[in-house]
C-alpha cells in the first residue's frame, strides 16, 4: 500500500462503509452488490485481455463473447432482479456499453409494456432466450429528438393485412441504434403509420431484419455498422433502411393503439403512455451521471494524493498535489457534485417506480411532471458530469491523457449521454414548457 | 407559471411558482433586502436557489408573454426566448439537486457521516452560487459583500474536505477491476503498474517494430 494513501485513510473523520451503505441504500444492498461483483471477478470466463490493446473489431468480438457468457451466467446464478442485472452487466463489462444493451434495456421492456398478451406469447420467450435479438430503431440520419419529424413510413394494406415499411429518403435511414449493425435479427421500429389514406402518427412495429439461422439481412432490408465513433468501440451502432418491406398486421405493437383488419385506426388511452420507457431510461441516465463522475473523481483524487510535485515551502520535499488549494478547488466541488447526483439518481428511480405504480391504476396526473422532471435532470446532470469528467482528466496532468488512467474511456463512454435519449437543449426546453405551463 | 398566475395551486417540485400570483417574485432586484441571512445555513441556501429559479422562470415567461402581446406567433415567441427558457430550466434543476441533497442529510443518523456530508452539501451549494453570481445578484438574493463571504467559505470548506477526500472516494466502493485505472488503484502503487501496463502495448511485441525495416532503414540508406 502506498504510504500516502495509508496516511490519508487514517486521518478520515468518518467510516466510509457507512457512506457506502447510504449510497447503496442499505447495508444489505452493499453486501449483495459485492457478492455479485465477486461472482464476476472470480469467474475465469470473465478474465479477459485489456480492451485498450485491441482493435475495434476485436473489442466488438470480445464484448459479444462476454455478453454471451454473461446471459448464460446470469441464468446459472438466478439473477433476475433488474437492479442486480444492471450490476452484473456493469461488472462484466466494467461499466462499458455492450452489444446487447438495447436488447435487454429497450427491446424486452418495450415488449413487456407495449405488446398485447398474444404478441407477448409470440415474441417474449424467443427474445428472452436470445433466439430473437432485438434493438430499438427510432432515430434517423436526419431526425433525432423531434419524433414527429421521423420519416420512416408503415402503410397498411388491407387487401393483404400487412404493413409496408419504407425508407423514402436518405435522411429517413435509421441511424445510431446500438446492436443494430451486426448483432440484432429484429428491431422495434418507430414509423409514421398511414392507414385509410391518413397519417396516424408514430407507432411501434416488431420487424424481423435478419434471417434466423443464417443471420443474413432479409430481402428489402439494408443493415450495417455506421463506422468508428469517438468511443463505444464495443457497440455496432447501425443503419437500417427498408425498401417496401412487408410485415403482418400482428407485428404492430397494439397494447395501446390498434389497427383493425379493415384498416380502422383505434386511438390509445393516452399518447403519453409511450413515454413510459423513455422516462425509465432517463432516470437511469441520471444515475449514470453520478456513477461516471464519481469514478473520475476517485481516480483523480487518489492520484492527487499519490503524486508529489513542485513545492509550497522552499526547500521542503515535494508536496502531494492534493495539498495545493488550486487542485482542491478543481476536484472537491466535483466530488460534492458526484454525491449530489447519487442522491438525485436514487430519488428519481424511487419517484419513477411510485408514479408508474399510479399509472397502472390509471392515475396519469403526475406523469407530465415526471416527464418534464426527468428530461431536465437528465440534461442538467449529464452536462455537468461530462465537463466534470474532463476536468478530472486534466487534473491528472499528462498521465490523464493515457488510456491507462481509465478517464478517457469513462469520458468517451459517458459523454454521448448529453445527446442520446434526447439532446440536452431539447430536454431543457421540454422542462421549460412544463414550467411555463405551470 | 401560467397556471399559477391565473391562481391555480401547484403541487410537486414547481410549487414555488405559487408565489408568482402573490407577486412576491419580482424580475427586478428587491432593493437592499438580501434573502440569505446565514450562508452556512444550507436550508437558507436552498431557499435562495428556489428564489433564483422562480426569478428566472418569471423573467423568461414574461419575455414570451410580451412578445405574444406584440402579436408574435406562439412558436416564434417561444423560440425568441429559448435561451432564457433554458436558463430557467437549468436553474430549476439546480434548485432540485440542492434541495434533494439537503433533504438527504436528515436521513443520515451517524454524527461523523452527517458532519462530512453536510460539509459536502454546503460546498456544493456555495460553489454553485459562486459560479452563478450574476443570477443571485440580479435577483437581489445576495449582496456583493456577501459574495465575498461565499467565496471565502468555499475555500475554507476545501480545507475541511481535504483530510477526508480519499475516504470520500473510497466510499464509492469501486473495485480496481471496475475502475480499470492505473492512476486510481486502491493501493496507490501507480508508477510500477503504469510501467507494467505500458510494456503490454502491442507496439512492444518486438524490440524493433517492422516499420523500421520497411521504411526507416531504406530511407536512411537513400539520404
Amino acid at each position: 500500500m502506498n504510504p500516502d494513501l495509508s496516511r490519508e485513510r487514517a486521518t478520515a473523520s468518518f467510516n466510509p462503509e457507512i457512506i457506502t451503505n447510504i449510497l447503496d441504500g442499505t447495508p444489505e444492498k452493499t453486501h449483495r452488490r459485492r457478492e455479485i461483483e465477486s461472482l464476476v471477478i472470480n469467474d475465469p470466463a470473465f478474465h479477459n485481455e485489456d480492451p485498450n490493446f485491441l482493435s475495434r473489431s476485436e473489442r466488438y468480438e470480445l464484448a459479444i463473447k462476454k455478453s454471451s457468457q454473461m446471459v448464460k451466467k446470469m441464468r446459472d446464478h438466478g439473477i433476475s432482479d433488474p437492479e442486480e442485472i444492471y450490476w452484473f452487466k456493469s461488472f462484466v463489462h466494467r461499466g462499458r456499453p455492450e452489444p446487447l444493451d438495447l436488447h435487454l434495456g429497450m427491446f424486452l421492456p418495450t415488449l413487456l409494456s407495449q405488446a398485447t398478451p398474444e404478441q407477448q406469447d409470440r415474441f417474449f420467450m424467443p427474445a428472452w432466450n436470445l433466439e430473437i435479438i432485438g434493438t430499438y430503431a427510432q432515430t434517423e440520419m436526419g431526425h433525432g429528438t423531434h419524433l414527429r419529424g421521423l420519416e420512416t413510413t408503415a402503410t397498411y394494406d388491407p387487401s393483404t393485412q400487412e404493413f409496408i415499411l419504407n425508407s423514402p429518403t436518405v435522411t429517413s435511414i435509421k441511424w445510431w441504434p446500438g446492436g443494430l449493425g451486426k448483432t440484432s435479427n429484429h428491431a422495434v421500429v418507430l414509423a409514421q403509420l398511414y392507414t385509410q389514406g391518413e397519417c396516424k402518427g408514430l407507432q411501434a412495429f416488431i420487424v424481423p431484419i435478419r434471417q434466423i439461422g443464417t443471420h443474413e439481412p432479409l430481402p428489402g432490408v439494408t443493415v450495417g455498422d455506421i463506422g468508428p465513433k469517438f468511443g463505444f468501440d464495443e457497440i455496432d451502432n447501425g443503419f437500417l433502411s427498408f425498401n417496401k418491406f412487408r410485415i403482418p398486421r400482428e407485428n404492430m405493437l397494439m397494447k395501446h393503439a390498434k389497427v383493425e383488419p379493415d384498416g380502422t385506426y383505434v386511438k390509445p388511452l393516452s399518447d403519453k403512455l409511450t413515454y413510459g420507457t423513455m422516462v425509465f431510461i432517463r432516470s437511469m441516465i441520471v444515475g449514470d451521471s453520478a456513477r461516471s463522475l464519481s469514478r473520475a473523481c476517485t481516480i483523480a483524487i487518489r492520484y492527487s494524493a499519490v503524486r508529489h510535485q513542485s513545492e509550497i515551502r522552499v526547500g521542503d520535499p515535494e508536496p502531494q498535489i492534493l495539498n495545493f488549494q488550486t487542485q482542491q478547488y478543481k476536484l472537491f466541488p466535483l466530488l460534492a457534485t458526484a454525491y449530489a447526483f447519487h442522491f438525485v439518481g436514487s430519488y428519481m428511480s424511487q419517484k419513477y417506480h411510485r408514479i408508474t405504480g399510479d399509472i397502472q391504476q390509471g392515475n396519469l396526473s403526475e406523469l407530465p411532471e415526471l416527464h418534464a422532471f426527468s428530461a431536465g435532470l437528465k440534461a442538467f446532470t449529464t452536462w455537468v458530469a461530462s465537463t466534470g469528467i474532463e476536468e478530472c482528466r486534466m487534473a491528472c496532468g499528462g498521465h490523464g491523457y493515457s488510456r491507462s488512467s481509465g478517464i478517457p474511456d469513462i469520458y468517451v463512454t459517458f459523454t454521448p449521454a448529453c445527446t442520446y435519449e434526447g439532446e440536452n437543449t431539447v430536454m431543457m426546453l421540454q422542462t421549460a414548457r412544463f414550467l411555463f405551463k405551470s | 407559471y401560467t397556471a399559477a398566475e391565473s391562481g391555480e395551486r401547484l403541487g410537486g417540485m414547481v410549487s414555488y411558482l405559487n408565489d408568482v400570483s402573490s407577486q412576491r417574485v419580482q424580475p427586478q432586484p428587491l432593493a437592499g433586502r438580501p434573502q440569505i441571512a446565514d450562508i452556512n445555513d444550507v436550508f437558507g441556501l436552498v431557499e435562495a436557489y428556489k428564489q433564483r429559479a422562480a426569478w428566472l422562470v418569471v423573467r423568461a415567461a414574461r419575455g414570451v408573454q410580451s412578445d405574444l402581446k406584440r402579436g408574435k406567433r406562439k412558436e416564434d415567441a417561444w423560440n425568441k426566448n429559448s435561451v432564457d427558457l433554458v436558463r430557467a430550466s437549468q436553474a430549476h434543476c439546480h434548485y432540485v439537486v440542492v434541495k434533494l441533497f439537503a433533504d438527504k442529510l436528515s436521513e443520515v443518523l451517524d454524527a461523523a457521516t452527517h458532519r462530512i456530508l453536510s460539509s459536502l452539501c454546503l460546498l456544493y451549494a456555495l460553489h454553485g452560487i459562486s459560479k452563478n453570481t450574476g443570477d443571485f445578484l440580479q435577483a437581489g438574493l445576495l449582496t456583493s459583500s456577501q459574495l465575498e463571504h461565499v467565496d471565502q467559505r468555499v475555500k475554507d470548506l476545501l480545507g475541511v474536505i481535504r483530510p477526508n477526500a480519499v475516504a470520500l472516494v473510497d466510499a464509492f466502493d469501486y473495485s480496481d477491476t471496475q475502475l480499470s485505472s492505473v492512476l486510481g488503484r486502491y493501493d496507490g502503487n501507480v508508477y510500477e503498474n503504469m510501467f507494467e501496463w505500458a510494456k503490454k502495448s502491442p507496439l512492444n511485441k518486438t524490440q524493433v517494430h517492422e516499420s523500421f525495416h520497411k521504411y526507416l532503414k531504406p530511407l536512411q540508406s537513400k539520404l
